[in-house]
């Protein structure tokens, strides 16, 4: 309003003036007129994307299946430092607040992303920074454990994407349309692998190099190669193996508890790229599983195998391994490849590695 | 933030069944909310 006002205003002056000063005057709109034009546009790119958020509300609502479309933005996201902007946003979430200003940033953040404060264990005032804030525990009893001693319980709070029992192929559907294998997300020293290998080898009954030869060679082919060859052992399923993909929205609880009584093996962790993993980018990025900062445990439990991988995103890139306090991930890389081979740890004493309890806390997304 | 799990679950105990589902089953959809603590899936104790 203030623009148009000063428009008119100067209409009329150069229209007095005769007309003299209307170079001067010209100069004047460039500076208001860009912001104007800016504003405009970031409107406009606003109100498409809720129209293409609403187009895609109503498709859904009819049952169609949202299929994997790459678009320039995806393409755009891979030209920017994610991983140095989410340590710097860790950084400045990591600042101490005054306890005067705590409790309206805190509810404000819980406003924007649905939190329930009422769970916090502990009054607003305590938590000195938005990121310990982010990482907060519960009150006690909020998360009871379910009894049924024959269920897998959720180790998060969150949605459900994806579930389902790998078939042959051991692919997991990002979204229709995008699939990644097993290996290529746990990594191809993953005892899956290894067993799976292993099987391979004794149905051929030939002799071959051991697994582990030739997968420190294959890490880099895995990390570079398309999806379509990024499966090493297509032929091979393992029966009664499924899979369970939960999406943590940001105002979400952030710990991982177990999701049953398990021994944990190993730790591999891999130094990826910290794309966002919202719905949109699960639409938009192939990969995205297979390429972002992730941690990943590996043990046993009653009934075989067990994984989880917990895969960082924007700004939520620290993960926090409670049985391994040492553990940081999106340090600064030396390297500028995204295909390094992962961390890996065995946990003594070798084949018992940690024991975990159902529902013990195991791991917290931390922002940075 | 996301995190998969992969595990491997009860099977059918009739051996060269290939018709039958595993004894697992998810009790959750897709889209679903959860938290933690809840049942994602379960089996039936032999």
């Amino acid at each position: 309003t203030s623009f148009l006002r000063k428009v008119q205003t100067t209409q009329y002056r150069a229209s007095t003036n005769g007309g003299g000063s209307s170079r001067s005057e010209g100069n004047s709109y460039l500076v208001p007129g860009a912001t104007m034009a800016t504003i405009v546009m970031l409107g406009a790119l606003h109100a498409r994307r809720l129209y293409d958020d609403k187009k895609l509300e109503e498709a859904r609502d009819k049952g169609a299946e949202l299929e994997f479309q790459p678009d320039v933005k995806a393409t755009f996201l891979r030209l920017l430092p994610l991983r140095s902007i989410s340590r710097f946003w860790g950084s400045l979430t990591g600042m101490e607040l005054p306890i005067w200003l705590r409790p309206h940033v805190y509810r404000a953040w819980a406003r924007a992303f649905h939190s329930n404060l009422e769970e916090a264990a502990k009054p607003l005032e305590e938590y000195a920074s938005l990121r310990e804030f982010f990482v907060r525990t519960l009150k006690e009893d909020c998360r009871p454990i379910h009894s049924d001693p024959c269920c897998l319980i959720s180790p998060v709070d969150g949605t459900v994407l994806r579930f389902g029992e790998l078939k042959e192929g051991m692919m997991i559907e990002q979204v229709k349309g995008f699939s990644y294998s097993v290996s290529s997300l746990l990594g191809t020293s993953s005892f899956l692998t290894v067993k799976a290998e292993e099987d391979v080898q004794q149905e051929s009954i030939v002799q071959e190099k051991t697994p582990r030869d030739g997968n420190k060679k294959s890490w880099w082919r895995i990390a570079l190669a398309s999806p379509k060859v990024r499966d090493p052992m297509p032929t091979c399923p393992m029966k009664g193996l499924f899979y369970c993909v939960l999406y943590l929205h940001p105002g979400d609880y952030h710990r991982i508890h177990s999701p049953v009584d398990w021994n944990v093996l190993a730790r591999r962790h891999f130094s990826g790229r910290l794309f966002p993993v919202n719905e949109r980018a699960t639409r938009t990025i192939g990969n995205l599983y297979v390429e972002n900062e992730r941690v990943v445990l590996e043990g046993r439990w009653e009934e075989g195998f067990m994984a989880m991988a917990a895969i960082g995103a924007t700004n939520i890139g620290s993960i926090e391994l409670f049985i391994e306090p040492a553990l940081r991930t999106n340090r600064p890389k030396k390297k500028l490849l995204h295909s390094e081979p992962p961390e890996e740890r065995i946990y003594e004493p070798e084949g018992v590695g940690v024991m975990l309890k159902k529902g013990d806390e195991i791991a917290a997304f931390n922002m940075g | 933030s996301t995190v998969v799990l992969v595990f491997q679950a009860p099977i059918p105990k009739l051996a060269g069944d290939k018709s039958a589902s595993s004894e697992f089953k998810f009790s959750v959809g897709r889209g679903d909310r959860i938290r933690v603590g809840e049942p994602l899936g379960r089996w039936c104790d032999s």
